[in-house]
């Protein structure tokens, strides 16, 4: 672990506990490496090392007793600070449908979370119109149907034509009529390098006006992270990401770095493809993980 | 000419940022800093003359045991397809059985995916698109036994391959990797010697997770290659390294879009070129 690795790195250098800039830099080094191994995007990691060398280089923890125990203080503190604060509101509106839409890569988990959000939304007494806007790819809307018809809930679908704004357009006016009280909008899975399908997403957010746009990002993600989410957030300014797939053994440093490159709140982490795994985020659980 | 710089820790520090962004893992990275380090330390190089060099050694660690698809002495080939959830494993295969048909092969798909909304449809859309026998089963079915009847239908029709797609799930879910164990016995029994080929599907996205992913599903379904899904996004895959190191695990195809054509063969040329790029 990181602490045991921090601990006998400090141990080797001096019996008497004080220790000097330098022995602290090589324990800066284990906790550089050890986000790095986390899969935390490397830009996102110097930054966060240079605030914690700013604190963990200061006289106080140089002169402490337990010099280790210090640092990992720091470095557990920081990441709270860093990955929160909590927000698993969905901030519905009282006189209007709240639309809510879900945008990310492929295949990291959106219309998945749009029956979690639907099932969450039903224990709230509020039953939700799913809108299938991924036109794309395979049998998505028939994914959406089915769980439309598992959760009881409606789907609102269009198959005679290939526009994803106009099936959002049409699936708020509906919401309007019919007044539910939230619209789920599923869209598809894009690349952020891929000018066109981001330009439709674009289009989307301005005709539709969302009031919450969540990032589906997926937990394994790599590197990568800083970029995907870096041009999600520059394309649709996010209100919140949801980490999808962390019942696995992923460390989940992408949680890290889509926090601080977009600064926007991670509300909920899913934990399995059932219903019911969705969680609010809590940073205490993730930060532990991250620093294994 | 661009200026040559000197090899300190600056220098260094620049090129292991560039190595940690393919997704190699720190293991390799800091490999390959040190071994710059004792070679150029001191000196004065164009940091792209260090970047070929390290692509170069890249280019033939993965050329070494770079094979094809397997293929089956006689009877069909059978190919089973697995991998963690939307990494790609459905959307592959159709590219895999479309590539096998325009080669004149015939096929049989198998939508082993029975509990996902909707995984069957997916895959059915496919085989219409390419034109291939499908074996599905109802929704909830044992996967084991759409595996049976996929390989049951091909060696009945000599089909030349069979391609079983199957749920996604998570290296650590251990009663689902049970379950892999169970369908790989199942085709075996059916045709021995079956299934000929395993493909792990990753997604290029993935970080170090992918390693974790190699191990566990190797152990429990013995794969014999990786699809490296989504690499045409701006995440560079470089985790099949350190998997190809740990494994001799080699990565077969590539995914390069969500459409039938958008698949190629593994070509380590390009690929070593395009993790610095
Ligand atoms: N284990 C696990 N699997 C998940 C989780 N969330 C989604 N999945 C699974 O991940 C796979 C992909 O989920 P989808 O909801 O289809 O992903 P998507 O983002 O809508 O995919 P595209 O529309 O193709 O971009 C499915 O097998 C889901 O069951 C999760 O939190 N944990
Ligand atoms: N850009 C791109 N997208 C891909 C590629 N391969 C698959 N996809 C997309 O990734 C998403 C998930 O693909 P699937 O084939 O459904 O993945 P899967 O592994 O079968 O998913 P589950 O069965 O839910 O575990 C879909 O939106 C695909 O179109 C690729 O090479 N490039
Ligand atoms: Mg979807
Ligand atoms: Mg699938």
């Amino acid at each position: 672990s990181l602490s045991e690795g921090l601990q006998s790195a400090f141990k080797s250098l001096s019996g008497k506990g004080k220790l000097t800039e330098g022995n602290m830099r090589d324990g800066l080094k284990i906790v550089e490496q050890s986000l790095l191994e986390s899969d935390v995007s490397y830009s996102v990691v110097k930054e966060f090392m240079a605030h914690v060398s700013e604190k963990a280089l200061g006289k106080r923890v140089l002169l402490s007793l337990r010099p280790h125990e210090e640092l990992v203080r720091i470095v557990h503190e920081e990441l709270i600070e860093t990955l929160g604060p909590v927000d698993p509101s969905l901030h519905l509106k009282a006189d209007r449908p709240t639309v809510l839409m879900l945008c990310g890569l492929q295949g990291s988990g959106k219309t998945t979370t749009c029956g979690k959000l639907t099932q969450m939304l039903r224990e709230q007494q509020i039953e939700p119109l799913l809108v299938a806007a991924d036109l794309q790819r395979p049998a998505a809307i028939e994914q959406l149907k089915i769980i439309g018809e598992q959760l009881g809930v409606p789907v609102h679908t269009e198959t005679d034509h290939q526009d994803p704004v106009k099936v959002c357009q049409n699936g708020v006016d509906r919401a309007r009529r019919d007044g539910n009280r939230v619209v789920i909008l599923d869209t598809a899975g894009r690349l952020a390098i891929d000018e066109e399908l981001m330009a439709q997403l674009k289009r989307i957010d301005k005709k539709v006006g969302p009031d919450q746009v969540y990032l589906v990002v997926d937990g394994m993600t790599g590197q990568d992270a800083v970029n995907s989410a870096g041009a999600f957030n520059d394309a649709l300014e996010l209100d919140g990401v949801v980490m999808t797939k962390l019942d696995g053994d992923a460390r989940g440093g992408a949680l890290l770095s889509v926090k601080q490159v977009t600064g926007v709140p991670i509300k909920f982490i899913g934990t399995g493809e059932r219903f019911d795994a969705l969680e609010p985020f809590r940073p205490e659980g993730m930060a532990g993980r991250i620093l294994q | 000419k661009s200026e040559g710089r000197l090899v300190d820790e600056e220098f260094l520090d620049e090129l292991f940022a560039r190595l940690i962004r393919t997704d190699m893992g720190t293991g390799p990275a800091n490999k390959i800093r040190d071994e710059v380090a004792k070679q150029y330390r001191g000196r004065v190089v164009q940091l792209e003359e260090v970047v070929a060099t390290i692509t170069t050694e890249i280019r033939e660690q993965l050329r070494q045991d770079h094979g094809g698809l397997a293929k089956a002495d006689s009877g069909p080939t059978v190919i089973l397809v697995v991998g963690v959830n939307g990494s790609g494993k459905t959307t592959s295969i159709g590219k895999l059985a479309n590539h096998l048909r325009s080669g004149g092969h015939s096929l049989v798909l198998g939508a082993g995916d029975t509990f996902r909304a909707a995984a069957v449809e997916q895959l059915t859309i496919w085989a219409g698109r390419i034109g291939c026998e499908i074996v599905t089963g109802k929704s909830g079915a044992d996967p084991a036994s759409v595996a049976f009847q996929c390989v049951d239908k091909a060696m009945e029709t000599g089909a030349d391959y069979a391609i079983i797609d199957t749920a996604g799930r998570l290296q650590t879910q251990s009663n689902l990797m049970q379950e892999l164990q169970k369908i790989r016995k199942v085709i075996d029994k059916r045709l021995p010697g079956a299934p000929h080929e395993v493909l792990l599907v990753l997604d290029a996205t993935a970080g170090q997770n992918a390693i974790s992913q190699a191990k566990g599903f190797s152990a429990a379904a013995a794969c014999t290659g990786i699809v490296l899904a989504k690499l045409d996004g701006s995440a560079k895959g470089g985790v099949v390294l350190p998997i190809h190191e740990q494994f001799q695990l080699p990565v077969k195809f590539v995914g390069l879009g969500e459409g039938l054509d958008d698949m190629a063969a593994f070509d380590p040329d390009s690929f070593a070129e395009a993790l610095f790029q």
